[in-house]
């Protein structure tokens, strides 16, 4: 799914700088200074929620065709995460040492509909 | 809830940019609290110099790439005990509260030496812990011929960290002369004080996410 528009309706990556700064944990997070922080937003009708490529699953492309397709009325689907990628951080922990450590699944770079 | 457009994705009221805002920045430290495994964020009451904290990065810099995965530790000398001989008899401590889920693959010691050095000496590193204060019962790890003056780099086995169930670990540091210069070792000067504050560097790999999951049989 693309980068949102502004006035975007439909499920997209929403691209959003946080500034270490503004947690006020610049005393303790040496690297980086901030972090995208992406998150997905939007709506995922039935036409779009079925749809290959736009689905965060090959199940989830069956499972929303299956319930576009149902008698009986289920519950809408989501604006998910569909690929992250991990962040490198430098801090300090109580002690004073100094860790180095890749945290996984950090940073949001691709939505699809669940 | 109020009136109004609602969030696409959930169907909750849509959030002033205020509030979203506050929501971002709430999730994103309890995003990063959580992937270091911490409960809160940490209060350090005793931060390294930051010219000491700059030299030892400066340390860790290499060049190759960085593996993914890896977790890296750099520990401060957190108080220097000498005895006997106070030019190079000194007992390190370091606080460590990181836990290693997994053996460390890389110990390095790094030392500074003042350039007062006549000879090559030894440095002879002994692992310290209560148990071990009776003396001829301490547990050798390693000795190193020092080359140069400045810093060292000494690789210590991965048994040094054997001790560490409280976190604390605790090296005693003895010099040796060179065979045929015995005045050498009085010489060596191992510098622990200002910017040459001695540093411990490991790395380990990070555990894998679910590696706490019972194996399915």
């Amino acid at each position: 799914t693309p980068t949102c528009e502004p006035g975007s309706l439909l499920c997209c990556k929403r691209d959003h700088y946080v500034d270490f700064h503004e947690l006020g944990w610049q005393d303790w997070i040496l690297q980086p200074e901030g972090y995208q922080l992406n998150y997905c937003s939007g709506q995922c009708p039935p036409h779009l929620a079925g749809s290959p490529g736009i689905t965060a699953s090959f199940h989830s492309a069956v499972f929303n065709l299956l319930k576009a397709n149902s008698p009986w009325p289920s519950g809408p689907s989501c604006c998910v995460p569909t690929a992250r990628r991990p962040l490198s951080l430098l801090y300090l922990d109580q002690n004073g040492n100094v860790v180095k450590t890749d945290v996984p699944d950090m940073v949001v770079e691709a939505c699809g509909c669940s | 809830q109020r009136a109004g457009p609602r969030c696409p994705s959930c169907g909750l009221p849509t959030l002033q940019p205020q509030e979203e805002r506050a929501l971002v920045l709430e999730l994103a430290k309890q995003q990063i609290l959580e992937g270091l495994q911490l409960t809160s964020r940490p209060s350090i009451s005793h931060p390294p110099h930051p010219a000491v904290l700059a030299r030892a990065l400066r340390r860790l810099q290499s060049k190759k790439v960085a593996q993914m995965n890896q977790v890296e530790t750099i520990s401060f000398a957190a108080e220097t005990d000498s005895f006997s001989t106070p030019a190079c008899g000194s007992i390190l401590s370091f606080h460590l509260s990181t836990p290693l889920h997994l053996p460390p693959y890389h110990i390095r010691l790094w030392l500074h030496l003042q350039p007062t050095l006549a000879g090559t000496p030894s440095i002879q590193i002994f692992q310290w812990g209560l148990e071990r204060e009776v003396q001829g019962n301490q547990t050798l790890l390693a000795e190193h011929r020092m080359t140069t003056q400045g810093w060292n780099a000494l690789t210590l086995p991965s048994q040094a960290l054997e001790s560490t169930g409280s976190g604390v670990l605790k090296f005693k540091l003895v010099c040796r002369p060179h065979v045929g210069n015995a005045t050498a070792a009085r010489h060596l000067l191992l510098d622990t004080a200002g910017h040459h504050q001695p540093f411990l560097v490991i790395k380990t790999q990070a555990r894998a996410p679910g590696g706490d999951r019972a194996k399915r049989r």
